[in-house]
C-alpha cells in the first residue's frame, strides 16, 4: 500500500463520521438514483467495516465532507475525462472529499442486467475512489482494491490485505474487526 | 463437488475498445526503437507521474534513455516484471482502463509501505 505525500488523512477525533452527498446537477439517467446510492453506500461501507469511520448520506450537498458527481470532459479541476473508457474516475487526497466519476462510463450495478461489453462495475470504482479520498494512493499489489486499473465487466470491491493494513494504518481498527478472522477467511476461500 | 458456476466474465481487450488501444503498436518497443505517435504513450507516462514536467514540451517519438526509466518505473510501480521494455504484460497494463489519479504524486513522492 501507498500513501499520498505527507500522509493526509482526516483529521478529526476517532470513532469519526464523514457525510457524503450526490451533486444533483451532476448524475447520470443510464442508473436510477437508488441503484447509484446503494452501490455508493457498498463501498464506503467496505471501508467502513475494517476502520472506526462511519459514512452517513447527507441531502445537505453544500456541506458534505464527500461530494459526488458524474462529469464528461473537462469539468473544472484540471483532471478532464475522456469519454468511454481510458480514465474512468478520479478522487482526492484528505481532506478535499471531491469524488468524480466519468459520466461517459457504462456504468452498472449488476453485470446480469447491463450486458455492454464496456460496462464499468460502479462499486469496484467507488471503493477505489473512496480509498483515496481517505488517503490512499495507488499500490502495487494487483488484486487489492487499490490497484490502478479495472477492466471492463469486472468486479473488484472486496478488501484485500493490502488495502486493509494501509487504511488502518491512517485511522486504526474498527473494534469489530479481526484481521486474524479475516486472514482466515481470505486464506479458506482460496483455498 | 458441482461445478463452479462463473457468473462474470472479464473480456479480452479485443473485444472492446480501449481508449488507449493505439498503444499496442508499441509492443516489443525498447531503447532505440523510433515508432510514430510515441510521443503521444509519453505524455500518458508524464500524466501519471513517471515523466517530469518540464519535458512534456519536448516529447519525441525516440524512446529514449529517459523513457526507458520511466518505463522500469512504470513496471516496478505496478507489479510487472521491470524489463524497460514495452512487453506484452506492459502494453496489456498501459491499455486498461484505470483510474485518472497519478501513481507518483506531483512534487511529492508518495510513501511506499
Amino acid at each position: 500500500y501507498a500513501f499520498f505525500g505527507g500522509q493526509p488523512r482526516w483529521d478529526r477525533s476517532i470513532p469519526m463520521t464523514l457525510t457524503y452527498a450526490f451533486s444533483p446537477a451532476n448524475l447520470i439517467t443510464s442508473l436510477s438514483l437508488q441503484d447509484i446510492r446503494d452501490a455508493c453506500k457498498r463501498a464506503f461501507g467496505h471501508w467502513a467495516s475494517v476502520i472506526p469511520v462511519r459514512f452517513v448520506e447527507t441531502d445537505d450537498y453544500g456541506f458534505a465532507d464527500i461530494k459526488i458527481g458524474f462529469y464528461r470532459g473537462d469539468h473544472g479541476d484540471e483532471e478532464a475525462f475522456d469519454g468511454v473508457l481510458g480514465i474512468l474516475g478520479h478522487a482526492f487526497s484528505p481532506e478535499s472529499g471531491r469524488f468524480h466519476l466519468d459520466a461517459a462510463e457504462t456504468w452498472a450495478v449488476d453485470f446480469q442486467v447491463e450486458k455492454s461489453d464496456e460496462a464499468i462495475d460502479l462499486e469496484s470504482v467507488a471503493t477505489h475512489e473512496i480509498g483515496h479520498l481517505l488517503g490512499l494512493a495507488h499500490t502495487s499489489v494487483k488484486e487489492a482494491v487499490m490497484y490502478p486499473s479495472l477492466k471492463p465487466r469486472e468486479k473488484k470491491s472486496d478488501l484485500k490485505l493490502d488495502d486493509i493494513r494501509g487504511i488502518q494504518a491512517l485511522y486504526g481498527s474498527n473494534p469489530n474487526f479481526s484481521i486474524q478472522n479475516f486472514s482466515e477467511s481470505d486464506l479458506s476461500s482460496n483455498y | 463437488r458441482t461445478t463452479p458456476i462463473y457468473q462474470d466474465r472479464t473480456l479480452p481487450a479485443k473485444n472492446y475498445t480501449y481508449k488507449w488501444q493505439n498503444f499496442e503498436k508499441f509492443l516489443d518497443a525498447s531503447r532505440g526503437s523510433q515508432v510514430s505517435d510515441m510521443s503521444e504513450l509519453k505524455k500518458y507516462f508524464h500524466h501519471f507521474g513517471y515523466l517530469k514536467v518540464e519535458e512534456e514540451m519536448n516529447f519525441t517519438d525516440l524512446f529514449d534513455e529517459k523513457f526507458e526509466l520511466a518505463v522500469n518505473k512504470y513496471q516496478a510501480k505496478l507489479g510487472l516484471p521491470v524489463t524497460g521494455k514495452l512487453d506484452s504484460n506492459t502494453t496489456d497494463q498501459i491499455m486498461s482502463p484505470r483510474c485518472g489519479v497519478r501513481d507518483v504524486p506531483k512534487m511529492l513522492h508518495a510513501t511506499r509501505h
